[in-house]
């Protein structure tokens, strides 16, 4: 494995987006590891809906029938992705534009730019999380995100964070050294896009530790997703 | 001499320091000062006077917050963001929307576990 990776240096990483006031997080996650994996299959970035998945997927864990994506009122990565294997892929973000709020599925079929090949879930390993990342692209994972609230830059690796997720992001890279002053080391960090707009942490991304000190902090390494797209050809 | 010079260039920081030299309540005014620099640069308004004064105290109760975050997380920057004249629970309401999943582990369903893949060489 490298030591450092970036798949915003390779093309792969759409801009920062901006969920607004709706507890989206999920389908922001989603189509982020999508756009991933369809430039993987296609070399092209295509920016995807994520209005799509608010309005028409409400698809239910088989494990959990209660438990459904629900538009604003939530969602987990891994039944989305299920649902965008049924229905057949996703719109663009241009064809199906995010609106903020749940609303009447207006998904049509004929301007899918991306569609789900397989997705499968990774082990809570940092070495397989990061081996996962380069190969596939980037990753739908799960995160606490108690101290993103004050988050303005830097790496976060706090002394002590729960590790139940609450909110969805994309894993996009890591870095081998992130200073961190008061420790008087370097730090290794994931690289993580989130969907609070571009003035939300360093420039819409947060940077959080990594390594043998920092396993599994905040839960970041506990919901890994990934996702492979099949090479479409949008008429 | 850093804050002096910062002081004599921003007028916001004169203000401060000078009401809490007449022995006002520091944290209160900083918070002040604070929260009317959030509402500007956030474009933030609110509906009554009421509501604005609620403001200000989740503003404050996060200020204190961030102070927390920073002594617990020294590596990274905390402080006022978009998300400061908001309460947690507020927050995770209108901002984070991950369905929670039994024992905080992958809701996986249909999904495989991703075979192992090599990390060395």
């Amino acid at each position: 494995l490298p030591d450092d990776f970036d798949w915003r240096d390779k093309g792969a990483v759409g801009p920062v987006k901006d969920q607004g006031s709706c507890g989206s997080c999920w389908s922001f996650s989603t189509s982020g590891a999508l756009e991933g994996a369809n430039y993987l299959a296609t070399g092209k970035l295509e920016v995807l809906s994520e209005q799509q998945m608010v309005d028409c997927d409400h698809e239910c864990d088989p494990d959990e029938p209660r438990a459904c994506d629900a538009g604003c009122n939530g969602g987990l990565m891994t039944t989305a992705f299920s649902y965008l294997a049924k229905a057949g892929g996703l719109e663009t973000e241009k064809d199906y534009p995010y609106t903020g709020a749940g609303g009447t599925c207006k998904f049509d079929k004929s301007k899918i730019a991306a569609q789900v090949k397989n997705f499968s879930t990774v082990a809570v390993d940092e070495d397989q999380i990061a081996a996962n990342l380069v190969k596939h692209g980037p990753l739908a994972i799960g995160i606490n995100a108690v101290f993103m609230q004050t988050y303005i830059g830097g790496v976060s690796c706090p002394y002590i964070c729960g590790k139940h997720q609450d909110h969805g992001v994309l894993l996009v890279g890591y870095g081998s050294a992130g200073y961190a002053p008061l420790r008087f080391k370097e730090k290794p960090y994931w690289i993580i896009k989130n969907s609070w707009g571009e003035n939300w942490g360093e420039s819409g991304y947060y940077k959080i530790c990594r390594g043998a000190h920092a396993k599994n902090l905040c839960g970041v390494d506990a919901m890994v997703s990934t996702v492979t797209a099949i090479h479409t050809q949008k008429e | 001499s850093a804050a002096a010079s910062a002081a004599a260039e921003d007028p916001l920081i004169q203000q401060v320091v000078g009401r809490d030299a007449e022995g006002d309540e520091p944290g209160l005014l900083s918070a002040e000062a604070h929260f009317a620099t959030f509402v500007q640069r956030f474009g933030k308004s609110y509906r009554d006077a009421d509501e604005r004064a609620h403001r200000l105290s989740v503003f404050a109760a996060n200020l204190r917050r961030a102070r927390r975050h920073q002594r617990l997380d020294p590596s990274a920057v905390h402080g006022v963001t978009k998300f400061s004249d908001l309460t947690p629970a507020e927050f995770r309401d209108r901002f984070l929307g991950l369905r929670k999943s039994r024992g905080g582990l992958l809701a996986a369903g249909s999904a495989h576990d991703a075979p192992t893949l090599p990390t060395d060489g």
